[in-house]
């Protein structure tokens, strides 16, 4: 409840005229991006203890732990998360908060070209690598390895439900994979 | 041929010889579309004076109804595959993006990067996105009411009252929370939002969204400093979403444009949450 409560008061402070159309002084905007950072930091504690109670079936593989940790990375709008771009293996967990099921396609910053994505049921899914904009890459403050996103279909993310998908580096894979520029036009 | 072309079944985007988007196909007609990056310059005014007050974080009032191009060239790099065209442009050195077509989808996606807005001529800077179709939308446009219903706009117009603008490109900015669209009796075009922008259509066929602002004198209606996000030092950067929408204005029920804006404005502004788990120590099998 502490966590949860964290948040509705900063949701509350964000219903404040000057948050809701930007006309706060800067270090108000400051203070307001700190509260929301550390809202969602604590409120993660609530959706990972959520997401273990509901991913844990009585079949579950004794060889996978009991708690897994569901991390979300806040700096996806800068192609940024250190999860993906430094490790070989990965889940991603997609939540689908609208109340009808949805098609979205997902766009993961990584840092190679090689990736298999498998859906919930072990199939091997589509993927495309396309390079991370020159313009993005380039901007002096990110902190980021990721020079690709990759790139798959999530189909029919159930309505308010979730879908797990497997990610991985192969040790083997073909170099035709690297995304190059089409010929230039002139 | 020296065009540039990426699309699907759905829709297709072209771009000129200089980078820019000419053309757009779909819904079974292809019709002349334009997008460009430009920019106002702030009104730098005697705040002591109501109606002089310079353009700040409470308003938005240009120096001049002139505009200003980001560029008059754009470099371009395609990547296609089979998931997705990609045309990444360079507008100049602070602007950039990525316009795409994902194989299902019947929109296209323009990701912009815009930052950090010079400001060594120490004039403030308003950056806009501008459309511009061949549709004769006779002054009116429509943006929005917070997500819900659309409200219809007509330029230079006043519904309760005679208006005679005295600053025509503010006088006829809306908010848009998640949409503004134009159309005539053939075609629409319909432009999503990934956050609230000012916007506007200040010429038949054309839709103009503001994407990012840098200040330099306070409007003095309260907040009391400049809009300048000095704490960054160079200024900020901007990047963000819009999605286009373009057909025919007027279709069977049920499948009709605005319903499929509908369906992607929930998607947009409420997309699947994404949770990262390390699985180093686990193959697929295991995780299975």
């Amino acid at each position: 409840d502490p966590h949860l409560n964290f948040m509705r008061e900063t949701m509350g402070i964000m219903q404040h005229h000057d948050a809701v159309t930007g006309t706060e002084k800067q270090k108000v905007a400051l203070d307001y991006a700190k509260r929301l950072s550390v809202a969602l930091r604590a409120c993660s504690t609530n959706m990972r203890s959520t997401l273990n109670q509901l991913s844990s079936g009585k079949n579950r593989s004794t060889a996978v732990p009991a708690a897994l940790e569901f991390k979300t990375c806040t700096l996806l709008n800068i192609s940024s998360c250190a999860l993906s771009e430094t490790n070989t293996r990965f889940a991603l967990t997609l939540y689908n908060p609208l109340a009808h099921e949805t098609d979205e396609y997902i766009r993961i910053p990584v840092a190679d070209y090689k990736y298999a994505v498998l859906d919930p049921t072990g199939k091997s899914l589509p993927t495309q690598v396309v390079p991370v904009p020159n313009a993005v890459a380039k901007i002096k403050y990110r902190r980021s390895i990721a020079q690709y996103e990759l790139i798959f279909l999530a189909a029919k993310l159930p309505a308010v439900g979730y879908r797990t998908y497997y990610i991985e580096k192969p040790d083997i894979a073909p170099d035709d994979l690297k995304p190059g520029p089409a010929p230039k036009k002139t | 041929s020296s065009l540039t072309r990426i699309g699907n079944g759905n829709i297709k985007l072209t771009f000129d010889t200089n980078g820019f988007l000419s053309e757009v196909t779909a819904d079974g007609m292809t019709r002349q579309l334009s997008q460009e990056f430009l920019y106002y310059e702030g009104a730098i005014g005697n705040n002591a004076e109501f109606l002089n007050r310079s353009s700040g974080a409470y308003i938005f009032r240009p120096k001049a109804d002139k505009v200003f191009f980001a560029s008059d060239r754009v470099a371009i790099e395609v990547y296609k595959g089979p998931l997705v065209q990609e045309v990444h442009q360079k507008f100049n050195d602070w602007v950039s993006q990525v316009v795409r077509i994902y194989k299902q989808s019947n929109h296209a996606e323009f990701e912009w990067l815009v930052g950090p807005i010079p400001i060594e001529d120490h004039m403030g800077k308003e950056v806009i996105t501008r459309f511009k179709s061949d549709i004769e939308s006779d002054g009116i446009f429509y943006t929005d009411s917070n997500g819900r219903e659309m409200l219809k706009r007509q330029r230079n117009h006043r519904e309760t009252w005679n208006v005679k603008l005295q600053e025509r490109v503010s006088g006829n900015y809306y908010p848009v929370t998640t949409k503004i669209a134009l159309e005539d009796t053939t075609a629409r075009m319909a432009i999503l939002t990934d956050r609230a922008q000012g916007g506007s259509s200040l010429q038949d066929g054309e839709l103009e969204l503001m994407v990012h602002r840098r200040l330099l004198h306070d409007d003095a209606f309260g907040v009391g400093e400049a809009l300048n996000e000095t704490e960054f030092g160079e200024g900020l950067i901007a990047r963000g979403k819009h999605h286009l929408f373009f057909g025919q204005s007027d279709r069977r029920p049920g499948v009709s444009l605005k319903a499929m804006e509908r369906l992607l404005q929930l998607q947009t502004l409420l997309p699947a949450w994404k949770f990262f788990s390390n699985m180093t120590a686990y193959s697929s099998d295991q995780w299975l």
